[in-house]
């Protein structure tokens, strides 16, 4: 078995070399890590189980790079190394990227542009690794669902003086955190610096980044507006009106956007509305009506009746 | 002084009578069977 | 009940040195839990809102079965996202089950508890892996997984106590396991790993002194029910429910349309606990239903009660 092993690791290696990413992942999975057969160290078997979801991920295959990368993860707590720990987060963040989770791709994007290993480490890290890392981080913010939880991210990455260098990149940022309806002429200008995936058509119609700047507009406009009509937000974001109340829909149900939406009257109204006021009032007077009740009782009880 | 507690008591109800509480009430009311509707 | 609360170390120093889980993986079937650390154990578990809490049990084992006595609070958070968790929390651990000992508490940890806001008790692939850790080096060891928002929405502690089994351990054939409504995010993980763990019954058990106290709570406690609209604090929860179950008939459609015969989702394999994908939906929108129907009667009673003039 050992030399079989040892077969397939010189084979994916040369499949490697003429670029066949996918046949090099197949080759290298064959060998057994799971079985107890062969006792077999764990860095070993997170080394091979990255490997093998990195170069399923060079050929844009992120469906069986995760299979492999969640194999390494149950691995990766047992082990020290820490060119292993770089590579694993490194390709996580890529897996998290290509499957469009774009806000966990952006927070290990960030945290990998934060890293400076040590000098024991085996892989280096220079200034421009962590610059692509944190552009990267920045792309995947600027693609994620409009809500909170970007804002944060957003704050964090505007903040961050490194992104001032990214002269192409850091005005469209700055858009995007100060919540501007963003136009099409800028939007044609970041999509020049995206990947393919990012690119890729959605089942519903339009770019990963088509209804990424919807939403923001959406988002823009509910800071500007205490509300619109359905026919002039579909104006607004250029989509139909039955869309632009489906989307608003989507933001207020996951609580990205706070609002409300009028069908019968084709109105969405912007902002927190407290509904339930009266009857938290109203809760308040029972309690004060039971407390009242417990004194009597007690004053019944006091008086021996 | 126990005849006095009673009183404030029923002073005290109906606990809320406002037009916002009876459209906030309805519009629970309305909500939950709404969803009823759906799961039927 | 109060003998319950006492520890012997001696005792429980014989009971571990016989390893009788090394003999049967399925040992352990009962857990008798104490009021307060079950009170514990909830207000955390609430306090964390939608992100999971953890902390540790502390106890003994009588025979097969585990006494949780207390439990406390660990420092860390959203722990479902995060490999071991548990590992940042190591310091903190140590030095308070150290600290206990010193003011003569010498209860030894015996778990750990966790919380699934919403998404029901169960172990999920990386709870499994750190609950399969944990019973290689720190037996006896007990999981215990809590759900704050449906607890809030059901009204009772909804609460499960797992133990896994060994790596290569093939458990015989249990039969059908109690329905619970799993999201549909939740469902690969939760299906993947169900064989791998098995679990105990949990029971309660107060002291005389929590029996007096919660008498005396009760007297109060309506008062509460009475005040509380439970339409208006579980909406969140109840708003993803519904979302949950539309996506879970937007995927049954898919697979219908798809190719899929409509039989499959209608048969029901015979004798097998085994439901098609619509009648497991027709439970989750039942059990919404039903819910939704209890807030509501709350809010008509109140209404009946204190709104109504006599005339």
């Amino acid at each position: 078995e050992d030399s079989c092993v040892l077969l397939r690791e010189d084979l994916a290696a040369a499949l490697e070399r003429e670029e066949e990413w996918s046949r090099a992942a197949q080759v290298l999975s064959g060998i057994d890590l799971e079985s107890g057969g062969r006792a077999l160290e764990a860095a070993y078997k997170l080394r091979q189980n990255i490997k093998i979801a990195m170069l399923y991920l060079e050929d844009d295959d992120p469906v069986n790079a995760e299979m492999y990368i969640k194999k390494a993860a149950a691995l990766i707590s047992s082990c020290k190394d820490e060119a292993l720990e770089l590579q694993y987060k490194t390709c996580y963040a890529r897996i998290l990227d290509s499957k469009r989770r774009f806000l966990e791709a952006a927070m290990r994007y960030y945290e990998l542009s934060q890293s400076r290993p040590s000098a024991a480490c085996e892989l280096k890290m220079d200034e421009d690794d962590r610059d692509t890392a944190l552009r990267s981080a920045i792309t995947c913010t600027i693609l994620a669902p409009a809500g909170p939880q970007r804002s944060r991210m957003l704050a964090a990455l505007y903040k961050d003086e490194r992104s001032t260098k990214f002269s192409d990149l850091f005005p469209f940022l700055q858009k995007v955190y100060l919540e501007r309806i963003l136009d099409r002429s800028e939007v044609e200008a970041f999509s020049r610096g995206l990947k393919p995936h990012h690119l890729a058509l959605l089942p519903g119609g339009g770019t990963v980044l088509d209804r990424s700047v919807v939403q923001h507009n959406l988002a823009a406009a509910s800071r500007l507006y205490a509300n619109i009509g359905t026919d002039q937000l579909g104006g607004l974001l250029g989509v139909a009106a039955e869309e632009a109340e489906a989307l608003a829909a989507d933001m207020v149900a996951e609580g990205r956007m706070p609002g409300s939406i009028d069908q019968v009257d084709r109105l969405i109204h912007f902002g927190a509305k407290v509904e339930v006021e009266a009857l938290l009032r109203w809760d308040d007077s029972i309690r004060a009506a039971c407390a009242k009740v417990g004194e009597l009782l007690d004053s019944v009880t006091a008086l021996g009746l | 002084a126990l005849l006095r507690q009673v009183s404030s008591l029923i002073n005290g109800l109906p606990a809320c009578d406002t037009e916002a509480f009876t459209r906030e009430y309805l519009t629970e009311y309305n909500d939950t069977l709404l969803t009823l509707y759906l799961a039927a | 009940v109060d003998a319950l609360f006492k520890y012997d170390a001696a005792e429980q120093q014989l009971a571990q040195s016989c390893k009788p889980w090394l003999k049967d993986p399925h040992h352990y079937k009962h857990v008798r839990m104490s009021a307060l650390a079950l009170l514990k154990i909830a207000m955390h578990a609430r306090s964390g809102g939608n992100l999971e809490v953890m902390g540790i049990l502390q106890g003994k084992v009588v025979g097969d079965t585990f006494i949780v006595i207390d439990s406390f609070a660990l420092p860390v958070e959203g722990t479902e996202t995060r490999v071991n968790a548990q590992a940042e929390a190591y310091e903190y651990m140590v030095d308070f089950l150290d600290t206990n000992k010193a003011v003569h508490r010498p209860e030894n940890a015996v778990g750990w508890y966790h919380s699934h806001p919403g998404y029901g008790c169960w172990l999920s692939g990386i709870d499994v892996n750190t609950q399969m850790m944990n019973q290689q080096y720190q037996e006896p060891w007990l999981a215990v997984v809590v759900d704050p928002m449906r607890t809030m929405a059901a009204g009772k502690v909804e609460i499960g106590a797992f133990r896994t089994y060994p790596k290569d351990y093939k458990p015989a054939d249990e039969g059908p396991s109690e329905y619970q409504t799993i999201p549909l995010d939740k469902i690969e993980d939760f299906g993947v790993h169900a064989k791998s763990y098995y679990p105990l019954d949990i029971t309660f058990f107060k002291s005389s002194t929590d029996s007096h106290l919660l008498d005396l709570l009760w007297n109060k406690y309506w008062v509460a029910t009475l005040s509380a609209s439970p339409l208006i604090s579980n909406r969140d929860f109840a708003v993803g429910q519904i979302a949950d179950v539309a996506e879970k008939l937007e995927q049954a459609e898919g697979q219908l349309t798809h190719g899929g015969r409509l039989g499959r989702f209608v048969e029901k394999k015979k004798g097998a606990g085994d439901d098609s994908a619509l009648s497991k939906i027709c439970r989750d929108t039942s059990k919404l239903a039903a819910e939704q129907i209890k807030g509501l009667s709350t809010q008509v009673i109140k209404n009946a009660l204190f709104n109504c003039r006599l005339t």
